[in-house]
């Protein structure tokens, strides 16, 4: 077969038994709908990038996935937002990184690649670009999903549980080699 | 994390990548898919990539750009060369997986974890979706 767009919501620990029915048909609707939007942009002739921005705000929309709306939440209680694009044909790229208001960060990401000499920007100063090129902006509160709050919170139990109990694993935590499986949304 | 690489009618590779990080995290780590090289990547001559998963071993490995090294030095096909840098994430003790696309439209989805939700639609507007092994 040939393939004109390929996606994928994040990898980890999906346990079948806790996937009911009705959620996993949600992710398969929001899955098809993000490859039928690409599909069509596609076989209209239009470019892969324009594919890839719109497919990918199909899934930064949906509360499901880690990513925009619904993305998990740092620490401190913040939903900071990574997102990249790059171009096949000229080799650009762009990048945006812990931005927090920014309603769709794969269009900030194609905005510095597009109008700015640069590759990556980050916090405020991204959102700061971003806003002066006119991405739409939101209200941090935009990406707020009770399910990813409660995970935060027993994220920050685990951790007030393990504190003074392991120093090994403490030390690993520092490095950023432990592996919570918290990540993948 | 979601992404999404794709193949134009005019030849044309994209691949895009946007993620929430990880739960919990501090020091406003950067990490994860975005870092352009590392988690996607793009290039006509070869493959566009997206990843997804545990951040810190996807930027050491440099993985979205391996995949296109090995495909445009060693001529290897985009299933192969995934294959062979997803091992390299897993024997190193990471996991995740990613989507890569040739320039001739074949495809790869590996994943080295119980699940990654992903999807696939052919020239002919054929789609498929998975969420498990």
């Amino acid at each position: 077969k040939q393939y004109t767009l390929v996606i994928h919501g994040g990898a980890g620990t999906i346990v079948k038994t806790a996937m009911t029915s009705a959620k996993e048909a949600a992710y398969e609707e929001v899955l098809t709908k993000a490859l039928q939007t690409g599909y069509h942009i596609l076989q209209e002739g239009g470019a892969a990038l324009d594919a890839v921005e719109a497919t990918i705000h199909v899934l930064e929309d949906s509360p499901l996935f880690n990513a925009a709306k619904g993305a998990v939440f740092t620490n401190n209680g913040r939903n900071e937002l990574d997102a990249s694009i790059m171009d096949g044909r000229t080799l650009n790229a762009g990048a945006v990184a812990g931005v927090t208001n920014i309603r769709n960060p794969i269009t900030a990401a194609r905005a510095v690649m597009e109008k700015s000499e640069h590759v990556m920007l980050s916090g405020k100063g991204a959102e700061n670009f971003a806003q002066q090129v006119g991405v739409t902006l939101v209200d941090p509160s935009y990406f707020y999903t009770q399910d990813r709050w409660d995970a935060l919170q027993r994220a920050l139990k685990k951790d007030s549980t393990a504190a003074g109990e392991n120093v090994d694993n403490r030390q690993a935590a520092k490095a950023g080699t432990v592996n919570r499986d918290d990540k993948f949304g | 994390t979601v992404g999404c690489v794709a193949l134009d009618q005019q030849g044309n590779l994209a691949a895009g990548t946007s993620t929430g990080g990880m739960t919990n995290k501090k020091f406003g780590r950067i990490g994860d898919s975005p870092v352009i090289g590392a988690g996607t990547y793009a290039n006509n001559e070869s493959v566009a990539v997206s990843c997804t998963g545990w951040g810190e071993f996807y930027i050491r490995h440099v993985v979205a750009h391996d995949i296109a090294a090995l495909m445009s030095y060693k001529q290897l096909s985009v299933e192969e060369a995934a294959a062979a840098v997803m091992a390299k994430v897993a024997n190193a003790g990471g996991d995740g997986g990613l989507i890569a696309l040739d320039k001739a439209g074949n495809m790869a989805m590996p994943f080295n974890t119980e699940g990654m939700y992903r999807g696939a639609v052919d020239r002919h507007g054929n789609i498929e979706v998975k969420i498990y092994k």
